[in-house]
């Protein structure tokens, strides 16, 4: 071990094993966590002959879908030798680990964080029964998609329809425009062979919004696309080259009633439309991924600030005091302003995720009792979070990278790479600007309640008390 | 109310920004709506405003729930760690405030000796934390393997790593590549 880094570790005042189980969330969490690492990276699954990033595109992919089904091998695995829940696909895929074995992203992400989520929290018992257990032995490998090359957050402007046939009891999916094609899912591209698809839902010569569709993109057998899928890959992007962005387009696709979800919204078989008790239920899927969101920027931040502070102790540079050495950079000021910044955002989002996380559960525990109370809370919450914790850790990540000079640029830092995932987080699931104009959506209404002396939910319960201020 | 420059008087800072700003969104969208604007133009004509009031009540929240959680989380822990926990969350919500400062002076009785005190507290905590900067992200206990930077591996030895990182560039493969006989000696040669 470098000598000034172990002088480092050497006056180190507190119990650092201490520290690692309060992150974890106990002694038992740092165990767990431990083991599936070393399981992992058993495997060697990170180990590359040559480094992926002189691949070519296509090269990259195709070493993304080799590690990410072998990962699968290794969970599933794990999953029988210890019978645990989903959170190991989350620890194992979307974390740290997931990043350091698929450095470009997974393109079966999206199958774990947003297919199977969808079906479990839209699907009635019967579907979830269906597809869950399919998705889960990756019997099928799905994705997400809502987003349409003309449109993005703003889900009533989406254009692909649904259109419900009585005469066959069947759904006719169709893209309309060029901006109708669905544009950027993960695993779209060539990997998926079902995706859940956000459309206009028209029954009865009426429109009644966006529903979300299961539909059968590619043949089981060949994987060749179906009559009327037009589907491919949207090309290179700043970062997550693996993830296998697609585009996707509909010339009049029939599938049948029952692949609507329809836990919240139904259409009967003679094409009578059941209401929702909120629209607001469709949204649930982008409001977990964010909330997923807000801990994954956690994990790129700590690997950034790790990766420059044990840097910041083994470079000297300059000459301050004349006959004296090299100072580390650590030891400037400008460079402790740099990391230690980042070092208390990693606590303070991961405090922060734990918290959205235990309110998220709660909001949905509720709704499974009709009670919407707080969802629009949740979801102004999980928008702004998003919004911050994705902006911060960009910034904190090239923070980062500028701590390491020079050395930072390159590749084998760690550091541009990691800045390609994190930035990316700023677009996806809604652009940050677009977040943070739907939470102050819920904040003016707030005032407003404040301003007729209604009480206010927790979370903006100070609006009241500081409205009496001097600019009321 | 007079300035606290306290944690807790910071935190009640950030919620008067958060809330004045807010004030002023509303109250500027209203204004609009009265000179004859539609509520949607007023409401495009505010987003700029309302973006940063989105922001600041965010920052609120973050800051009120890490400076909150933290306190219910240390007090079961060591002497050492809980001041090493309470001096992170000092030093985030004491950097904000500094970033904040122009807001604070808008909306708070913040004063500028208040300002250059923080501004002395927060060098402090950085002078404070320093000896503890490496234990701090050995914490995040994040192996070499995922890591997978040359420049923070656990035993430090960047140089070397980097050195054999660059080893695996495919053009160190031959010492002599061949665009140096199609085109760099063809053309120091005058026959390109």
């Amino acid at each position: 071990v470098n000598v000034d880094l172990q002088k480092e570790r050497d006056q180190c005042t507190f119990d650092v094993e201490e520290l690692t189980n309060i992150i974890d969330g106990g002694v038992e969490k740092t165990d767990e966590r431990r083991k599936r690492v070393e399981m992992a990276l058993k495997e060697q699954l990170h180990i590359d002959s040559v480094p992926s990033v002189y691949l070519s595109h296509k090269e990259k992919y195709e070493l993304a879908v080799k590690k990410a089904c072998l990962l699968f091998k290794m969970i599933r695995k794990l999953q029988e030798e210890e019978n645990t829940g989903m959170e190991n696909y989350r620890a194992v895929l979307g974390g740290n680990l997931g990043t350091a074995i698929l450095s470009d992203g997974s393109p079966l992400l999206l199958h774990y964080v947003m297919f199977i989520p969808t079906v479990m929290g839209q699907g009635t018992v019967e579907q979830q029964a269906y597809w869950v257990g399919r998705a889960f032995n990756l019997d099928i490998i799905g994705t997400y998609a809502q987003t349409e090359l003309g449109h993005g957050t703003f889900i009533r402007g989406l254009e692909t329809t649904a259109t419900y046939d009585p005469s066959t009891k069947e759904f006719i999916l169709h893209s309309p425009t060029l901006t109708s094609y669905k544009w950027w899912p993960g695993g779209l591209a060539h990997t998926a062979n079902y995706c859940i698809v956000m459309a206009q839902l028209y029954t009865k010569g009426k429109c009644h919004g966006i529903h979300p569709f299961i539909v059968q993109l590619r043949d089981e057998e060949t994987h060749m696309p179906l009559p009327g899928i037009k589907v491919g890959e949207i090309g290179a992007k700043l970062g997550m080259n693996g993830t296998n962005n697609g585009f996707l387009g509909f010339d009049q696709v029939r599938i049948p009633r029952d692949y609507m979800l329809m836990k919240n919204s139904k259409v009967l078989e003679d094409g009578t439309y059941v209401n929702s008790p909120s629209s607001k239920l469709t949204y649930g899927t982008m409001m977990f991924v964010r909330v997923m969101l807000v801990n994954d920027m956690c994990n790129y931040m700590a690997k950034a600030v790790t990766i420059a502070t044990r840097y910041s102790a083994v470079r000297r540079q300059s000459q301050p005091k004349p006959d004296e050495p090299e100072p580390q950079i650590l030891d400037y000021l400008t460079q402790q302003h740099k990391l230690l910044v980042g070092i208390a955002s990693v606590h303070a989002f991961r405090i922060n995720a734990n918290w959205l996380w235990n309110m998220y559960n709660n909001v949905t525990a509720e709704l499974e009792t009709g009670d919407m109370e707080r969802l629009p809370e949740l979801h102004a919450l999980s928008c702004c979070l998003k919004a911050l914790s994705t902006a911060d850790a960009a910034a904190c990540v090239e923070r980062c990278r500028l701590a390491c000079g020079g050395h930072g640029y390159m590749l084998s830092s760690n550091l541009p790479t990691t800045y390609g995932l994190v930035t990316a987080a700023c677009t996806y699931e809604g652009e940050n600007t677009v977040m943070l104009l739907q939470t102050a959506r819920y904040l003016v209404k707030a005032w407003q309640q404040a301003a007729s002396g209604n009480s206010l939910t927790p979370t903006v319960s100070y609006l009241s008390v500081v409205r009496s201020g001097r600019r009321s | 109310p007079p300035w606290d420059n306290t944690i807790e008087g910071i935190i009640a800072g950030f919620e008067r920004v958060a809330a004045g700003k807010l004030g002023l969104c509303v109250a500027q969208i209203e204004k609009r709506q009265k000179s004859g604007m539609c509520y949607e133009d007023a409401w495009n004509m505010t987003s700029v405003q309302l973006t940063a009031a989105s922001e600041a009540h965010c920052r609120a929240i973050l800051l009120a729930t890490y400076h909150k959680e933290t306190a219910e989380q240390a007090a079961s822990t060591s002497p050492a760690l809980r001041r090493v926990l309470q001096q992170l969350v000092d030093l985030y919500v004491v950097y904000w405030a500094l970033e904040y400062v122009g807001d604070l002076l808008r909306f708070t009785s913040i004063s500028e000796r208040d300002i250059e005190s923080l501004q002395s507290w927060y060098e402090d905590l950085l002078t404070q934390l320093r000896p503890n900067a490496v234990g701090l992200v050995d914490a995040f206990d994040i192996k070499d393997e995922i890591l997978n930077s040359a420049l923070g591996a656990y035993d430090g030895r960047a140089y070397e790593r980097l050195m054999e990182e660059a080893m695996k560039s495919p053009l160190n493969a031959e010492p002599v590549n061949k665009t140096f006989h199609t085109y760099l000696k063809p053309l120091m040669q005058g026959k390109l």
